[in-house]
């Protein structure tokens, strides 16, 4: 199962935050753990983005897309130097 | 670098550039794979405080800690999660887990944009002379994201959003991605991010070329720079038994070949495996190669490492042609044996002279430097070319600045040719690519930013694209090594940076963070894909017609679709723009020129009257095409001219 994930960028609509929480991290973490009890952040982006990324399964990236408050989980794409 | 800032004329006009103490002020960020800190180019000697508004940090690791840092150097950050999550571990034996820069890339970008003085830089006394970065007084941050196994975009995102908080000016970015639309691509959403805050984010355009629609980074808030050549060369030239003699390219520095012609093989006839003209590892014969000189053909693998295995089978020396895929772009390297570049005509007849003469022989004869070469700038093969595939209707790339054969900054841990059995150090090298011709830009850019504190990113990047220069001094046209004829904007854009003119660039079209999210109402983006790009709600207006043809960008895209102009009729586009002096009162003319063969192009008003600073004032341009077959270009020219200040801004036309 580990090696089917793969490294996915959620994008979060900050402004739809619950008020039940307090901080962007903790709802974004929430987010995440619904649908992956394993899942941890690579990194929390609140400058270039709002939200972070992680490791999935396809099926957990379809899962995530579908909660409240999530814009769109975009895999990861490899660059390389000019 | 040693000869761009002179063929920038930076040093002829260092007058006209802002003083040390408000380029001190500018923070240039570079994403790449490091920072080797030893650098002289990163010596902080006359440098001021750090300015009060960095919020940056110098990260520890693997043979890296703060010390590393000074006023030159003031920030080094290193993002490796997303590659640790898909490759594992990094491997410290093989490659630093902090800032440090194993490859030499990051060095080379780095130095090129805001690099200290240092005199007496050379590479193996190749491109000899003083050494400096377009900015020389300016910072650099530097925030690794490329490892040996690659870049990854988590990481790229990471180190853009720590940019962006720790105050950088200007991001120069020498990577790129495929062809993802905006807002799947982290390059152009952390870039969208940058050009709110005001920063002004400098992109390679690819190596692709000469391939049409060839481009990355083609997001319109991100500044795409091609690549065009110097005035210098390193000529080797190849010397065969029958008196001839081609031209080539070489940095080699060693022990020279025999003062004697030498037995001279084709590498496919020195082969058992079908590839065996590549000079692939292990591909070649040693029994038919030792001792002689060697020609591969250039593609597939690593240039120099076909010396490494010319020189690994016993070869004394090789010679490199150029394929179709390459034409006459010669790209000189610091080879490990003696061996010179030719270009494709050169490679055929001296391959014809192997396959015809059966006691072949040869030499190279090493040339050093020659400057003053002419024509030049030239727009370089390998830099990727319009059209612009993700948005048609924006121009790219923006322009061109050096970036064949430059010399900057080095890693100490990689010798000049990167193999790994190359067991030389050097302090500077000599490598090509758009990678090298964006911080050029960014440099530059820093130094209009101090000049111009109160400019914003688009403002900027107008100043270097109105004034950039598409004829050479005796008045023909910029030329393209690919095809030996004339450029075109698909190749260079608004054309070659000439950083002394747009310090006074007289009009700017400005745009604004609003103006791109109507780009984007433009596109038809979902609330969803612009909310994700502009990390707010934003809703398009649906009252409100969004018209790409009316974004204030500094050049034009026109495209006609042809299954709209059947029956010989013809189509008409307008174009809406605004113009902002930055100067004081004057008066501008518009003036057309260009292939205006199926086309009619017009002005409207074709006077401008600006009585102070900061006003705007607004023109149409309208372009009416005749009807002409499917893939037909035209390229014309917009100026506006109060008589001292060229206002340029090409037009692509394209019936698709």
């Amino acid at each position: 199962q580990k090696q089917d994930k793969k490294t996915y960028i959620v994008h979060m609509a900050k402004s739809q935050m619950p008020a039940s929480f307090e901080q962007h991290v903790h709802w974004y973490d929430s987010s995440l753990k619904s649908v992956s009890g394993s899942a941890q952040m690579l990194y929390f982006y609140d400058n270039a983005i709002h939200g972070f990324s992680t490791r999935l399964t396809p099926e957990e990236a379809e899962l995530l897309e579908n909660q409240p408050g999530i814009l769109s989980v975009l895999p990861e794409l490899r660059y390389e130097l000019h | 670098t040693t000869r761009s800032p002179e063929f920038l004329g930076l040093d002829k006009s260092a007058d006209m550039f802002p003083q040390s103490d408000s380029v001190g002020d500018v923070i240039i960020g570079v994403l790449d794979t490091g920072v080797w800190p030893e650098s002289k180019s990163f010596a902080d000697t006359g440098l001021g405080p750090v300015p009060a508004t960095w919020k940056g940090q110098c990260e520890s690791g693997t043979n890296f800690t703060s010390a590393n840092c000074n006023r030159k150097l003031i920030g080094a950050r290193f993002f490796g999660n997303g590659y640790e999550a898909t490759l594992g571990p990094i491997d410290e034996s093989k490659e630093s887990k902090s800032p440090r820069d194993d490859d030499g890339h990051g060095t080379h970008t780095a130095s090129t944009a805001g690099g200290s003085v240092v005199e007496g830089a050379s590479l193996f006394g190749y491109a000899a002379g003083t050494a400096r970065g377009m900015a020389t007084h300016a910072r650099v941050a530097v925030y690794k994201v490329c490892w040996l196994g690659g870049c990854f975009s988590s990481d790229i995102l990471a180190a853009m959003d720590k940019a962006i908080a720790d105050g950088v000016n200007v991001l120069s970015m020498s990577l790129g991605g495929g062809m993802s639309d905006y807002y799947k691509d982290s390059v152009a959403i952390g870039a969208f991010a940058a050009m709110e805050k005001g920063i002004l984010v400098s992109c390679s355009a690819g190596n692709a070329g000469p391939t049409s629609y060839s481009l990355s980074n083609v997001a319109p808030w991100i500044t795409t720079v091609g690549a065009g050549t110097l005035d210098r060369d390193f000529p080797a030239f190849v010397s065969l038994g029958n008196g001839r003699n081609y031209s080539g390219v070489s940095l080699f520095k060693g022990s020279n070949l025999p003062g004697k012609l030498l037995p001279f093989v084709y590498a496919g006839n020195a082969s058992n495996s079908t590839n065996g003209n590549l000079c692939m590892m292990d591909s070649l014969i040693p029994e038919k190669v030792a001792g002689k000189l060697v020609l591969c053909d250039r593609g597939v693998n690593a240039r120099v490492q076909k010396g490494a295995v010319v020189k690994e089978a016993g070869g004394l020396g090789m010679v490199l042609a150029n394929t179709a895929a390459n034409g006459e772009e010669l790209v000189a390297d610091a080879h490990l044996l003696p061996a010179t570049s030719v270009g494709q005509k050169n490679g055929d007849l001296i391959k014809s002279y192997l396959s015809s003469d059966s006691n072949p022989t040869a030499t190279i004869l090493f040339e050093g430097t020659k400057v003053g070469i002419q024509p030049s700038p030239v727009v370089a093969a390998f830099s990727s070319r319009g059209p612009n595939s993700i948005t048609p209707d924006i121009l790219k790339p923006d322009l061109i600045a050096p970036g064949v054969n430059i010399l900057a900054g080095w890693s100490g841990s990689v010798g000049p040719t990167g193999l790994s059995t190359d067991p030389r150090r050097v302090e500077f090298n000599i490598i090509s690519g758009t990678s090298m011709s964006c911080p050029h830009v960014s440099g530059l850019a820093a130094l209009l930013k101090a000049a111009h504190p109160d400019w914003s990113p688009a403002a900027i990047r107008s100043a270097l694209m109105t004034t950039a220069y598409v004829a050479y001094k005796n008045g023909q046209k910029l030329k393209d090594t690919a095809s030996g004829k004339d450029s075109t904007p698909f190749d260079h854009g608004a054309g070659h940076v000439d950083p002394v003119s747009a310090l006074d660039p007289g009009l700017v079209y400005d745009l604004t963070s609003e103006d791109y999210l109507s780009f984007l109402c433009a596109l038809n983006y979902t609330a969803s894909q612009i909310t994700s790009l502009a990390r707010r709600r934003f809703s398009c207006d649906s009252n409100k017609k969004y018209s790409l043809n009316d974004f204030n960008y500094p050049s034009f895209a026109v495209n006609f679709d042809t299954t709209q102009m059947i029956n010989g009729g013809s189509s008409v586009a307008k174009y809406t723009r605004t113009l902002t002096n930055v100067v004081g009162a004057g008066t501008y003319k518009a003036s057309i020129s260009g292939q205006l063969t199926g086309v009619k192009i017009s002005v409207n008003p074709q006077v401008l009257n600006f009585s102070q600073a900061k006003e705007k004032k607004t023109f149409t341009v309208t372009v009416t095409g005749s009807s002409l077959p499917i893939n037909t270009n035209a390229f014309a020219r917009l100026e506006w001219s109060d008589g001292k200040h060229v206002v340029g801004s090409p037009i692509a036309v394209s019936w698709t």
